[in-house]
Formats: C-alpha cells, structure tokens, sequence
C-alpha cells in the first residue's frame, strides 16, 4: 500500500538532511560564510577572549 | 551598539553583557552569550531563552522576536516595546557549539544530542551564577522555540538533578516554557496530517492517502524511543515523509505560518542580522575579532540529527511531580510544530495530574480585554493555543507574548475573575 508514496520522484532523495539545513536557512534569507564555527587559526583582535584562561570573559555593552 | 534611544533611558544605566564561556567538558569550546539585566527590577526571574534549528543562533530571536531591540532598515537598533528584558533578566545562549559566536577549534565539540547540548548550558549557568552572585536567589525560567522543544525539557532535567545532588551552585528553576516545539515526536509527526486537513491545506482523500505512513513512521519512531540511533535516523526519513507530503499539496505556502506565503523560497527575511553582526564597529562592541558569525549552522543540524526523533517528553513528568512548572505554547497558524500536536502529546502525557488537566476548561487568555488565545491548566502544567500567530509567537503577537511571559513566570497566568461562573486568565 505504500507503492507510489515513498518511491514519488517529488519526494527528496537520501541527501534530504543536507538539503533540509539548506533550506532551512535560506528559507530566512541567511547566508552564513561558513558551515559551523570550527576554527582553526590563531583569534585575533577578540577583546573577550584576550581575557586569558578565564572560565567565562564577560564585558559591558553600550 | 549604534542604538538610536528615543526612550529617555540612559545608557548608562543599562546593564547589557555579551560574553564567553570556556565549556568544561570539551576539547577547545566556548558559548556565546548576550545578557541583558532588567529594564525594570533586578529582582525580576532571570529567562534563558533557547533558540531551536537546530542550529540557528540565539540572535534571530533576540532580534526579530522577544530581545531589547529590534534592527532597523538602516542597520540601527530600537527599542521593542514588548522586549522580554521588561519582566526578566535574559539570557541568550548561541548553542549548541557552532553556532552564531560560539566555537570551537576541535571538531569532536559539536554535540549530537541532549545530553551534550544539557551538560554544556547547566555548566554555562553555574559559571554565569558564579559571575552574577546577585541574581542566583531569582528565581529561574528555561524558555524557547522549534527545536528547543528538545533542548529544555532536557535542560530542566538536568538542572534539577543537579540540585537534587547538591551539586555546584543551586539554581532556583521554578519551570520551563516551550514554543511552539518538537518534543514527542511520535505523536507530532502523527498529527500533521489531521491538522492540514483541519486547515484546509489537504482534502479527505490526501489525508487518507499521507495517514498510510503514519503505522511505519510510528514503528520506526517507537525502536528509536529515547536514545535509539541508526533506527532514529531510519525514523527520521520514514516520518519526514509525512510532512514532505503535505507540502507537495501546499505549494508555496509557509509552513511556519500557513496564512502566509513564501516568496520564491524565501518564508521570513532575517538577513539584516548578518549584515549588522558583521558591521566591524558591532563587532569591537561586542569583543568577538574575527571569529564568524554563523546564523544558522548546516553542520550542526545534520549532528543533531540522530536526536531528532527521540522521544523528549520522558523527563517531564518527573519534574511535574516536584512542582516546577511547564507552559506549553503554540501559535495557531504554525504547520511544522503546530498546536494540535503539541496539544495531543501534553493531553496524552502520563503523570499525577493527568485527568484532571484534561478535564479542564479552556478559557480565554485576555489581553487588554482582548482575546489573546485559549489557555488550559492544571497543577503546574498549563497549555496556551495563540490566535493570530504562527511558528515565531513573540514576533507576531509580542504583547501577548510578554504578557504571558509576565504572568506565567509570577503565577498569574490563570486566575479566577470576580464572577466565579466564568473563568478567564487574564490580570
């Protein structure tokens, strides 16, 4: 009874979570550089984490 | 922070942070986060607020739905008048590791599931009540939206369990709020179909035709349970085939808010954060360099992905039991994690107070006279169906939104008018 739903051409193809996260965001009109923050080079010029070894840097907006 | 302030309240006075935590339990991780002390009284709860996705970050609800500002045209901020800041000291968390500002140099960071995402934020918290040992006797509230549904129950448990054991600094949780949320999916993903045709988005003879995998997604479902895996995954395709369904008949319609549509695919327009978070001059306020910012993460929500059909709702009822509270909101135009199903897993929940809830009436949620929504309640539980809202409940009906905030957080959510014969919640 299932002939004809789950082998629809329309329905998407096994990258479906790929193309949902896609979607997902650009959906909301969001382009974001990069997939995830991983980074892998040396942070410059963060006002926050030049705090040091500290378990939480915290400062004051304006 | 270029705010435009036409409101006569001094910068000085304000008392907003942004911040790092170096997660204890990782390789080389830390969360970002916004603070923002009340606008009104410090004594006020202090509201974590979990944005869902997975992936996204916490900024697309801090700016488009319940934070202090709003981002004009021009990139400049003002002021939104339904802030939840005017009632609670609020904190918004870029999670999990990722996502928005937080990071990380090890890949083997990013969290797969609950408990990844649970241990990093009751660690965050005993960090940020150390920092702010003023507010640890608030009391304390876990709210959020869409995939949070995951997210806090599994947050709740673990600050509770922590208390329970006495373990680091107590911290006062007195309930958590879910909005329009995924957190039993077995019973969600079963009532896609009855609310579409409820809508009118599918006819009779769809809906007999989509409810044929309904028996396979709920088998699939049920071997993934709480902390299944490759059958989670296995569920997660099986099940999505409902809702993919669905919206194959539904055409260009916005599945978060089914009045509306989407405009080629483009459903919300939520680019003005990037562009404002990018800004150098934002970026030295807030202390970030050079890190990205990444609005929502592709990378984070496909590791969730293993998570997404267990079961979340375990928890509750154990945390019921112990009298802290639940709120299970929705907005009544949201298709993905619409009403009726957030209704049917609270109304199918096995706890004490069981019958009794269902047995409640629903009465009205009035807003400045106005009928803001439906509200049923019992004990510590209580359900609120919102009108004229869809998936972002605080976006489209943020007066309501702050006022149930208000009330629900300082036990007045319900109350019995001066006429005993009717029931209404309202102040």
């Amino acid at each position: 009874s299932f002939a004809g739903i789950f082998d629809d051409p329309r329905l998407p193809p096994s990258d479906f979570p790929s193309a949902q996260a896609e979607k997902l965001i650009r959906e909301l009109n969001l382009f974001p550089k990069s997939d995830t923050n991983i980074i892998h080079r040396n942070i410059q010029n963060s006002s926050l984490l030049a705090a040091g070894e500290k378990k939480i840097v915290e400062r004051r907006l304006r | 922070f270029p705010l435009f302030d036409d409101s006569g309240v001094s910068l000085e006075e304000l008392g907003h942070h942004a911040g790092y935590y170096k997660i204890e339990h990782s390789h080389a991780a830390r969360l970002f986060y916004f603070f923002f002390e009340s606008r009104n009284r410090k004594s006020d709860p202090v509201v974590i607020w979990l944005t869902g996705g997975p992936g996204c970050s916490s900024e697309l609800a801090m700016f488009y739905e319940n934070g202090p500002f709003k981002i004009t045209k021009n990139l400049s901020l003002v002021w939104n008048e339904y802030g939840w800041d005017k009632v609670s000291n609020l904190l918004y968390v870029d999670q999990p590791v990722g996502t928005g500002f937080s990071y990380s140099s090890d890949r083997q960071d990013i969290r797969h599931d609950e408990n990844g995402v649970s241990n990093d934020l009751y660690d965050l918290l005993q960090t940020f009540f150390d920092e702010h040992p003023d507010l640890v006797e608030n009391d304390f509230f876990i709210t959020g939206e869409s995939y949070a549904g995951h997210y806090i129950p599994a947050l709740a448990s673990r600050i509770h369990q922590g208390n329970k054991a006495k373990e680091g600094t107590h911290i006062n949780l007195k309930g958590f709020a879910i909005g329009n949320g995924l957190t039993d999916p077995a019973i969600q993903y079963k009532t896609y179909p009855d609310y579409a045709l409820d809508m009118g988005i599918i006819t009779k003879s769809q809906h007999r035709r989509i409810n044929l995998l309904v028996p396979p997604c709920e088998l699939a479902i049920g071997a993934c349970g709480t902390d299944g895996t490759l059958s989670c995954m296995t569920s997660y395709y099986v099940c999505n085939a409902i809702f993919t369904s669905i919206m194959l008949h539904a055409g260009d319609m916005n599945h978060y808010d089914i009045r509306k549509k989407c405009e080629g695919s483009l459903c919300y327009d939520f680019s003005n954060m990037e562009k404002f978070l990018n800004q150098q001059s934002v970026r030295e306020a807030l202390g970030v360099g050079d890190i990205e910012f990444v609005s929502c993460s592709p990378t984070v929500y496909k590791a969730m992905l293993v998570d997404w059909m267990r079961n979340s709702e375990v928890g509750i009822p154990a945390l019921l039991e112990d009298g802290i509270k639940m709120l299970v909101y929705a907005g009544e135009y949201d298709l993905i994690c619409n009403w009726l199903g957030n209704s049917r897993w609270v109304h199918a929940m096995q706890w004490s107070g069981k019958e009794e809830f269902v047995a409640s009436p629903k009465v009205p949620f009035l807003v400045d006279g106005s009928e803001a929504g439906l509200l049923k309640r019992h004990g510590p539980l209580s359900f609120l169906k919102v009108h004229d809202a869809g998936h972002m409940v605080p976006m489209d009906q943020p007066k309501a939104a702050l006022e149930m905030l208000k009330r629900w957080t300082r036990g007045t959510l319900y109350e019995k008018s001066s006429n005993p014969q009717i029931l209404v919640a309202d102040m």
